[in-house]
């Protein structure tokens, strides 16, 4: 069955954005035709592939709210072998009116059972917050990766985000499990970095992954070449950084 | 009357949190008394000034939902002319709850409007979403600020921030003002810093705080600390940029 990923952290920047759009494009480089699927409203992805998330008059949206056909909304080749089902500006209204609606929580997982064969990964790419859509998201998916940022307020919100995940399994039908935990931003020059990253591979041991995501400014800045690092800068850090991830997903995932 | 200001941008990860307290405690210093109010459910402000979210029994929570008096809520002196209205995970579930109820967005502004006299400034932390808290807490202030990462997704998000104020504006009886957006994580040395700066810069001109808060990591230390950056190391980057952020917006208020 086509492994579904959920990136998923509630607290804000972590680099779920940035790891969605380029663990994706780093397992299409490897071979896989890879779904990204834009479950935030505010739609960083969407936006960080170029699209223009206020003039996009097919979306996520649709599929959610209005019952279309996934097919007739994706975004093709955003990357050689990765597709984006994109978000848009209707997305932001649509938690709300999501919510009202009985077992709402099964919604998102629908539509990716009817997007068509041919993928070999969804990944989905989450709001920073405990809400409808990130939810729908560890519902929808098999697989969760928490991006953790090598840094103190990190700590906090981890034991939140497991016990929202406990509460999904045990409540909502669900049998996400966790992939794995990715250290972000991470600047091996400060001693906080260093503490933030023991700290939390004492929690976590083997289910870290060993791939550690190093800060770099080329990262930041495919985002404003509104493509994924692999094809801004193919030999930058982030480009190595993400292709490591990318062959670790795929050694847990085994397919 | 008080002036109260929100710090508010739906981003995740802009240094909300960061100014939140920093930008209090330098008020502080320089002789107002100020009463943080932690309005986001995953607490950061709380848990980075030494409180504990899962052990507590008086928060913001309590006021809100509870009825509960303010004054026995607060946690005082948190640093020296500064007092902190706590957030906890009580918070989280009380959004959906909050809704419920008509006309939920006036609820804060009158936890507020009750609290003791003797404070110059009330400064409100807010969530990563345009939902439930941190609408209230747009709705409960006179002014907000918007602390603006430098880089690319920044952008995107600015617009749909002040379609939102404007709507709360409009349709919730506000009369929230835009005391200016401040830059935070700036790293000079980067091009993609200074472009993000110009562009932003362009956009809001003279709105934009002179004081840019650069990036430093004794202010991500701080927070391992848990105490505002003037505690920890006064003499700092950090501080010197807050003081600075702080003498600004008290010209800027004019009390
Ligand atoms: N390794 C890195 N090095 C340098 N900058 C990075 C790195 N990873 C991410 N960034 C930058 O940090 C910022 C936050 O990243 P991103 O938007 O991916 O986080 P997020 O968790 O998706 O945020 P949100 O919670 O708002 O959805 C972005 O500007 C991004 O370009
Ligand atoms: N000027 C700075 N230099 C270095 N690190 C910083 C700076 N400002 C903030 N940080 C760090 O960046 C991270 C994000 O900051 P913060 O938590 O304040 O953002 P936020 O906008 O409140 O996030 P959220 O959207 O989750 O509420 C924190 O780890 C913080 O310590
Ligand atoms: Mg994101
Ligand atoms: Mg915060």
């Amino acid at each position: 069955r086509l492994p579904t990923i959920a990136i998923a952290n509630q607290k804000g920047g972590t680099a779920k954005t940035t790891t969605a759009i380029n663990l994706s494009a780093a397992l299409a480089e490897a071979g896989k035709r890879v779904l990204l699927v834009d479950a935030d409203p505010q739609g960083s992805a969407t936006s960080g592939l170029g699209l223009d998330i206020y003039d996009l008059d097919r979306s996520l949206y649709d599929a959610l709210v209005e019952d279309a056909e996934v097919g007739g909304l994706v975004a093709r080749e955003v990357y050689p072998g990765m597709d984006l089902l994109p978000s848009s500006v209707d997305l932001a209204g649509a938690e709300r009116e999501l919510e009202r609606d009985l077992g709402w929580h099964v919604l998102l997982r629908e539509v990716i059972s009817e997007i068509e064969p041919g993928y070999d990964y969804v990944v989905l790419d989450s709001p920073p917050s405990l809400g409808t859509l990130m939810i729908s998201s560890l519902v929808a998916a098999d697989y969760f990766i928490i991006p953790i940022q090598a840094q103190v307020f990190s700590l906090h919100g981890i034991k939140q985000l497991m016990d929202t995940v406990r509460k999904v399994r045990d409540r909502l039908d669900s049998r996400v499990e966790l992939l794995g935990v990715v250290m972000t931003m991470v600047d091996w020059r400060t001693r906080l970095s260093r503490r933030v990253v023991r700290q939390i591979e004492k929690t976590f041991e083997e289910r870290m992954f060993r791939t550690k995501i190093r800060i770099n400014t080329r990262l930041a800045e495919a985002a404003e070449h509104e493509a994924p690092i692999l094809a801004v800068d193919t030999k930058s850090r982030g480009s190595e950084d993400y292709r490591k991830l990318a062959r670790e997903v795929i050694e847990r995932v085994g397919v």
